[in-house]
């Protein structure tokens, strides 16, 4: 474990944990894709098969538990708590899942580090991760208004990426034969797709204005 | 020595 991963992970639990806080306290998903929350289940879900034959550590699986519990939460509260679901705007949530899941499971299929289900289970959540963010940054194209906890939300999601590269780049230099290259080339593409929104949060938040993505 | 195979990270 190092710096950048343990603030990696901790930026992705406070990611979380904002949008629980915002969709618990005050019982609206305004401006949340809950498309993008669906696929972070999958992606949670395919890769995390192992927690209970894998023991990598007491920090490892508690942490897997918190992602698999709160990505489901969120996709329950969004799909059936009876106020919060009023808030969802399902007539721009439009974005087809399919249209992602399949060419990731192909390419999982394809390029993977050991050809096991498990393996390419875990393949395919990278894969997803990396492009699973799409449909959120549609919705937010669509709807003018982005309250400060999605975008908070948002910039999080992306920050905890970016730090995974910082990790990535220290593991390579620390540690021998330490190459992944499906978890770094998913990361980086993960990270480049937050980068118009991280432009736009930035002048937000330097001007001092709301936040507002170009149409 | 930890085996490669498993993956250490979230």
């Amino acid at each position: 474990m190092n710096i950048f991963r343990l603030t990696a992970d901790m930026t992705h639990l406070m990611s979380v944990i904002v949008l629980l806080l915002k969709i618990h306290t005050i019982k609206s998903c305004a401006g949340i894709s809950l498309k993008t929350q669906e696929l972070y289940a999958i992606v949670f879900t395919c890769r995390y098969l192992d927690i209970f034959t894998d023991f990598i550590s007491f920090y490892n699986t508690i942490m897997k538990v918190i992602f698999l519990w709160t990505s489901f939460s969120i996709v329950w509260y969004m799909r059936y708590h009876k106020i919060v679901r009023r808030s969802y705007d399902k007539d721009q949530d439009t974005f087809r899942h399919v249209f992602l899941m399949l060419p990731c499971l192909v390419l999982a299929l394809l390029i993977n580090e050991r050809f096991t289900f498990k393996e390419v289970m875990w393949t395919f959540s990278f894969y997803l991760e990396a492009v699973a963010i799409l449909p959120q940054l549609v919705l937010l194209q669509r709807t003018r208004n982005i309250d400060n906890l999605t975008g908070q939300y948002i910039f999080l999601l992306g920050a905890y990426r970016a730090l995974y590269i910082l990790n990535w780049i220290y593991r390579y230099v620390t540690e021998p034969n330490y190459v992944h290259w499906i978890p770094w080339m998913s990361g980086l593409v993960q990270t480049l797709l937050y980068g118009d929104f991280f432009y736009y949060y930035f002048l937000s938040w330097k001007n001092n204005v709301k936040l507002q993505l170009p149409a | 020595k930890e085996n490669t195979s498993k993956h250490d990270e979230l």
